[in-house]
């Protein structure tokens, strides 16, 4: 038996590049 | 004469490739190129750390390599500047238009995946932190 390959699973906050600075609310 | 270093998809991100899996904050799996301008808004807004902001590019300038660009933001309401360095392929998510890259041929090349041209006044998707309490 062949186990199935995992496929990855990416976070979907990992696709925007960068964290601005924190504004106050 | 102009020298084309060959492409090294190895050091991009993976997840950017067609295809891939996304993991959206209620837990919903879509294909990277499937996302729309609301699955980010909507995972941002049941994110306990993260929300969503907006960041107009303001400059698009050379790298200190001939691969990259260096992209100025202006983030937020306050406008705060943000500069990144990234590679000319590398993708960011407008507004209303979806995946764009300083060279859509590139990104869609190395990724197969289908860009817009990211242009001065565009308005990509970017984060940040919630306040801590």
């Amino acid at each position: 038996n062949v186990e199935p390959r995992s496929v990855p699973v990416f976070p979907w906050h990992s696709l925007v590049p960068f964290l601005a600075p924190t504004q106050s609310d | 004469p102009a020298v084309s270093s060959p492409p090294s998809p190895v050091a991009l991100p993976p997840f950017f490739m067609r295809g891939s899996i996304i993991q959206l904050a209620d837990g919903e799996l879509k294909r990277v190129e499937d996302l729309k301008t609301e699955d980010f808004i909507q995972s941002a807004e049941i994110s306990s750390e993260l929300k969503i902001d907006s960041s107009t590019v303001e400059r698009i300038d050379s790298g200190q390599s001939p691969n990259a660009v260096v992209i100025q933001f202006s983030v937020g309401e306050l406008k705060a500047q943000v500069c990144v360095e990234v590679l000319v392929e590398y993708p960011f998510f407008v507004f209303g238009q979806g995946w764009s890259s300083c060279c859509p041929d590139r990104t869609t090349q190395l990724f197969e995946l289908s860009c817009a041209k990211l242009c001065v006044g565009d308005v990509c998707v970017s984060l940040t932190l919630r306040s801590l309490r």
